[in-house]
């Protein structure tokens, strides 16, 4: 068993770029909704996959490919089974 | 906009003008490389075109306000497909809703089952024998003991023209001033001089909340360095748009949604945009685990964007935490959130995946229970039945 306060989500704030961020010319409302799994579960992921899967690659690497969608990292709240990124734009 | 990290899946959830797709190859390349995801498009790991085999791929929007201001392939959707079959193989392109108002578009792929491809088990894989199609293969692999260990349901509801009043509430002007009113001057001025002196401080870039304590030297240290102690005292305040996006959670309703007292690990990560908008994330942690250490139930997410401009007001609201059980009903979920926005014409989309042994009285109930929202009149009901999934979508309009 683990305590409550492991438990307990974690938030990181990106404050370089949630302090000035200006969102003055964004207008368009509704999303463009991706959702890409590469295994049925996190028990089954493939003997190749290292320790966490995709959870284990690193916030500056997800960077290299949110700038080819356009945005930057806001916050991020870590638990045991999911980082949340909240994203600019 | 938004992005949930899983160990075994990603979800990518962005706003505006984000060219989202074009992120597509640079995601399945990281899943490869840096996560070590089995791939069949390349020999190796250092041929630049490799992509991890996704299991399953799901790609969806609604219609756009302002297509013509789209860019790269998200123009159309005729164009978003086209980009997606050039990238995958196996998909199918669906329009759900009404082609003359408020409709919604899905892409995906689907597991062994529906592919021509023999099945691969995932020891067999990595490099090999790469596909002579440019395409990347998805749902090849099969893992045993799949389908899925656990339920998956995904709630989407998208809401349209919202009640003006409420919309105000998402602008930095209102949420200032309803700030202002609620935090004692005393905290609002330390929370000022803080915000003003993190801005001096050479290459500090990330700081945590409150209850945890978290520094990090300069924007390269996005993955973690180690906290300096020096500065554990003034990262508890956050930056403006964090906390007011924090006073607005709370004063709409959104915080009472998976509420602490129901979820008592819960935690919310909200951000209200300059001039107006707002994004929010939400976690809500998993049970806690049984007397031998074990929890077969995952974290599950939720997430909220607002665009309360009148010309073109929208907000969605997504969730994966499960309806029922001990918590929250899907149908009293879709009514707080209804009730926030007040919208005046919304959809709903609910994905549910099938069980083993289904049988169709689990599609029943979550659908009659869905079909009353006080206050709004149900214009369409449609139900696609696919071979692991329920795709429920409803439209309506307020009465």
């Amino acid at each position: 068993t683990f305590s409550p306060c492991e438990r307990s989500p974690h938030l990181t704030i990106n404050h370089e770029v949630a302090a000035d961020l200006d969102s003055t010319n964004a207008f368009e409302g509704p999303e463009k909704l991706l959702e890409v799994w590469f295994a049925p579960s996190p028990r089954l992921l493939p003997p190749s996959v290292k320790e966490g899967g995709l959870k284990a690659v690193s916030p500056s690497t997800w960077e290299g490919m949110l700038d080819l969608v356009k945005c930057k990292i806001l916050s991020i709240v870590r638990s045991e089974h999911v980082d949340a990124y909240l994203l600019s734009e | 906009s938004s992005m949930f990290v899983f160990p075994h899946k990603l979800i990518l959830k962005t706003c505006g003008t984000t060219t989202l797709l074009l992120g597509l190859r640079r995601l399945l390349r990281i899943a490869a490389v840096d996560a070590g995801f089995p791939f069949h498009n390349a020999t190796s790991l250092d041929d630049v075109r490799v992509a991890a085999t996704p299991y399953r791929v799901f790609y969806s929007r609604k219609n756009f306000l302002f297509p013509h201001r789209q860019r790269g392939p998200h123009s159309s959707w005729k164009d978003e497909v086209k980009f997606l079959d050039d990238t995958f193989e196996n998909g199918s392109a669906y329009m759900v809703g009404r082609m003359n108002a408020d409709h919604w578009y899905l892409y995906m792929t689907s597991p062994v089952g529906n592919t021509l491809t023999p099945p691969l088990t995932p020891s067999s894989s990595n490099g090999g024998s790469p596909t002579r199609s440019s395409k990347i293969p998805t749902g090849i692999i099969t893992f045993p003991g799949a389908p899925e260990e656990q339920a998956d349901e995904t709630l989407e509801i998208l809401m349209m023209d919202l009640d003006p009043e409420l919309a105000k509430q998402f602008y930095l002007e209102q949420a200032s001033a309803v700030a202002d009113e609620r935090v004692p001057a005393q905290a609002r001025e330390a929370r000022r001089a803080a915000h003003d002196s993190l801005g001096d401080i050479d290459g500090q870039a990330f700081v945590t909340d409150a209850d945890h304590v978290d520094v990090f030297a300069n924007s390269k240290d996005l993955d973690g360095a180690a906290p300096n102690a020096e500065q554990a005292d003034i990262e508890a305040r956050t930056t403006e748009g964090h906390a007011l996006g924090t006073v607005v959670s709370d004063m709409c309703g959104l915080s009472q949604v998976y509420p602490k007292s129901a979820y008592p690990d819960s935690r919310i990560d909200a951000y209200l945009f300059t001039p107006c908008g707002f994004s929010a994330n939400g976690v809500v942690p998993a049970p806690v685990p049984g007397p031998d250490g074990k929890c077969d139930k995952l974290d599950h997410y939720w997430t909220v964007h607002v665009t309360p401009e009148p010309v073109c007001s929208y907000a969605s609201f997504e969730t994966n935490v499960p309806g029922g059980q001990n918590g929250r009903a899907t149908s009293e979920v879709i009514n707080h959130v209804v009730s926030i926005f007040k919208p005046g014409r919304f959809t709903m989309t609910l994905f549910q995946a099938k069980k083993p042994a289904d049988d169709d009285s689990l599609l029943v109930a979550p659908i009659k229970h869905m079909d009353t929202i006080k206050g709004y009149r149900r214009m369409d009901r449609i139900v696609h039945d696919f071979d692991d999934y329920y795709l429920i979508f409803r439209y309506y309009e307020r009465e």
